[in-house]
């Protein structure tokens, strides 16, 4: 899946 | 991370500073939208519920402390300290026809319906609009002093700065935010005007003015 969140970005 | 990221969060950071150092230097928030402010508090609130959750890395905790407390620190600059400079009969943009359709989209399109990811979601579409009652603002009086078109320049460049780095991670990492990347895409767009006017005028010496 390519989709993912990025939760490590402010 | 990447200089991208990395260049993007400095951008980010120089813009809330310059705002902070034009209110706190000239004792003024003329010409500056609190409620642009407000909705930026409650990106940074909705976003970083997760600094109690998740740990990432000290430099990003440290970042979002410093976005959180800068936001809260301008908001009392603008509605207590200096509220007798605040020019509220140009701030008039209704920003719950901002927050209503954030709200409703972050329901409808969200990567997971658990609180964090809802706020989280919620965060990103309302900092895609947040600038628009500042830019409302500008274009009502025509003109904006030049530190704040730098303010506005800095926040921009700083969400353009995400978009190649999120280029550089879908070929680096491959894979992709959706959710982020359409939004930052939208909220890069806002500034594109401002961007045209801040390069031609601003950057050759010029003051800001709109187009008659």
């Amino acid at each position: 899946n390519i989709l993912h969140s990025f939760k490590d970005e402010l | 991370m990447n200089i991208f990221r990395l260049l993007g969060d400095i951008c980010h950071l120089v813009a809330i500073i310059v705002l902070l150092l034009k209110i706190w230097k000239t004792r003024s928030c003329a010409g500056i939208s609190g409620k642009s402010q407000i909705l930026f508090a409650l990106v940074y609130t909705t976003r970083y519920v997760d600094l109690f959750f998740t740990y990432v890395s000290l430099y990003n905790s440290v970042m979002k402390v410093i976005f959180l407390a800068s936001s809260y620190a301008t908001l009392y600059l603008i509605y207590v300290k200096f509220k007798a400079t605040y020019d509220f009969n140009h701030d008039t943009f209704r920003i719950e026809f901002l927050l209503i359709p954030c709200v409703i989209l972050s329901l409808l399109i969200t990567h997971d319906y658990s609180p964090v990811e809802l706020l989280w979601t919620f965060s990103i579409y309302l900092e895609a609009v947040a600038i628009l009652p500042q830019l409302f603002m500008v274009s009502k009086t025509g003109e904006a002093e030049t530190i704040t078109s730098h303010y506005l320049f800095a926040l921009g460049a700083y969400r353009a700065l995400y978009i190649v780095n999120w280029i550089y991670r879908y070929y680096t990492e491959s894979f992709i935010d959706g959710i982020a990347v359409v939004a930052g895409i939208i909220q890069t767009i806002l500034y594109a005007d401002f961007f045209y006017l801040y390069i031609t005028k601003v950057l050759k010496g010029k003051d800001f003015k709109l187009p008659a």
